[in-house]
């Protein structure tokens, strides 16, 4: 038996959402600790590792471990059949089930929607990640991070990540010219404007912007996004989701030939 | 010019 109720369903559907532009189907495991998932991008250079602790869902059972293989873009058809605030149960009975039953339920209980997703099995092209000390840690707000991106997207398809103990630098050359956007240290109370840089070592990336771009569709899942960079290793893009664990983003640097 | 790398030739297949 396998049960896992999320009281605000939202969050799952906001999931979703933010992976279905990166990865068109997953393995989602669950074991008696929660549920994860980790796949990449059909180019094998971007990750999404997503991580859901058994104590954030109102109930949760997992009798045994099972892998579910969903399609993203099929998942995403029957999520959009659930209301914003209502909430989400995924349960199956099966030890190695063909389906996966999905009922979503409004706040009053006065309705109550129920569906079945044929499941897939997927190859897993799992990746061991090692654990890794970042030697820079950029803790800002997420709809910054999103505006920056977005913004210099327009300019180039790469930016440059520089980080200094006072400030990190997004830069960017293009055909029509090039240019700078330095976010520095910044202890405010407020959420939109505080930025904590955590730096051991500078370090100096550069990634592709479209990749960090289909990352930001995350934004609402978390008002602030840490980015987690060392020399020569793939950037780490945190979305933390309240006492429900957190969505992660890795992707690959580029380098000059 | 720049090339993208892969993020296999960071981690490891399992």
């Amino acid at each position: 038996m396998f049960e896992a109720k999320l009281q605000q369903g939202v969050i799952f559907k906001k999931i979703v959402d933010a992976i279905k532009d990166l990865v068109k189907s997953v393995n989602i495991d669950a074991s008696t600790s929660g549920l994860s998932m980790q796949a990449m991008d059909s180019a094998h250079v971007a990750l999404v590792s997503l991580k859901l602790n058994e104590n954030g869902f109102k109930d949760y059972r997992c009798d045994r471990p099972i892998t579910l293989g969903l399609s993203i873009e099929n998942l995403s058809k029957i999520l959009k059949c659930a209301g914003n605030d209502d909430t989400i149960t995924l349960q199956t009975d099966e030890e190695e089930p063909s389906s996966l039953k999905f009922f979503f339920e409004n706040q009053q209980a006065s309705k109550i929607s129920e569906f079945s997703l044929n499941l897939m099995s997927l190859d897993s092209e799992s990746l061991g990640i090692p654990d890794t000390d970042y030697s820079s840690v950029i803790q800002m707000s997420s709809a910054e991070f999103s505006r920056i991106c977005k913004e210099l997207s327009s300019i180039s398809e790469t930016v440059e990540i520089e980080t200094s103990k006072e400030s990190v630098k997004f830069s960017v050359q293009g055909d029509i010219g090039a240019g700078s956007i330095t976010v520095k240290n910044n202890q405010s109370d407020k959420d939109v404007d505080r930025v904590d840089l955590q730096i051991d070592q500078p370090v100096k990336l550069t990634f592709a912007l479209r990749y960090l771009n289909m990352f930001n569709k995350a934004v609402s899942l978390s008002s602030t996004v840490s980015l987690n960079m060392s020399e020569e290793n793939p950037l780490m893009v945190e979305y933390k989701i309240d006492d429900l664990g957190s969505l992660r983003f890795y992707l690959a640097p580029k380098i000059s030939d | 010019y720049e090339i993208q790398l892969m993020l296999s030739r960071y981690f490891n297949n399992q």
